[in-house]
């Protein structure tokens, strides 16, 4: 089954 | 000081649904622009991102940029308290410990106040690079949702597919499986009713079914919903709220590895 990827994975810390 | 008015109250209320199931709390930056509000869920796997402009409210002061960070449950506790017909005007100090709803009936006979505590909260603060969408795709929110109810039945994740031949949602599980088509509208009377793809390059993406249900809590503050997708990026589904902002979230998607 497909790994959930995380938001952080695409957006970076301010 | 801080004093937001709104005539149509029931806006805030249906914010507060489209938000209070996937955060718990979350911060209102409060500045002279408006109101925005930047939170992911507790598992990192959505964020939203809410924006509402100072020029869209029917009076709007902020004299110092403040963050009020708030538990959703409470704040969605005391909007239920509101008249869908009220107006809504939200008042805080400089460097406030408590903010204050006031709720108005149109005939403004009955007038109440709602005093809530705020919380001092730490939250990460993400940077959403700009990005050019692969495919967008626009169409009435009320069938986006009965799609993705519809669809979540038969397993945790819907595929999202979208090709010049219009946009396809998919899904499977033990009880077989189930796809939903929609091409582009021809002929459109009403606009709310269309479906409209832009497209660059086709795309498939594996999206959580819990997610797009959440967002889709949003779906009384418009007509038509905004998907974008590109490779490499997060889904982005937009719900425009009248004329004062908007409502994004965005889904990290499920990968193959």
């Amino acid at each position: 089954a497909p790994r959930q990827s995380s938001i952080s994975d695409f957006f970076i810390n301010r | 000081m801080f004093e937001a008015r709104l005539a149509k109250g029931a806006i805030f209320k249906k914010i507060l649904e489209a938000v209070k199931d996937l955060l718990t709390e979350a911060s209102w930056d409060c500045g002279d622009m408006g109101i925005t509000l930047q939170a992911m869920d507790n598992a990192h796997v959505s964020l939203v991102s809410l924006n509402l402009r100072s020029d869209g409210f029917d009076k709007y002061r902020c004299d110092r940029n403040l963050t009020m960070g708030m538990n959703l449950g409470s704040m969605s506790k005391i909007l239920k308290c509101a008249g869908n017909d009220d107006i809504v005007t939200i008042r805080a100090q400089d460097n406030p410990d408590t903010v204050t709803f006031v709720f108005e009936s149109e005939n403004g006979e009955k007038q109440s106040d709602y005093e809530m505590k705020l919380m001092s909260l730490d939250l990460e603060h993400l940077q959403i690079p700009e990005t050019e969408y692969a495919c967008v795709v626009k169409m009435p929110a009320g069938e986006f949702a009965r799609i993705c109810r519809d669809l979540s039945q038969f397993g945790d994740s819907i595929v999202i597919s979208c090709s010049k031949q219009g946009v396809k949602f998919s899904a499977s599980g033990d009880i077989g499986s189930a796809n939903v088509k929609l091409a582009q509208s021809s002929n459109v009377d009403k606009e709310e009713e269309a479906v409209t793809i832009e497209m660059q390059e086709p795309v498939s993406f594996t999206y959580a079914c819990r997610y797009l249900n959440f967002f889709t809590k949003a779906t009384p503050l418009s007509a038509q919903v905004k998907l974008s997708m590109s490779p490499e990026y997060p889904l982005m589904v937009e719900y425009a709220i009248d004329d004062i902002g908007q409502i994004r979230y965005f889904l990290a998607p499920k990968i193959e590895d």
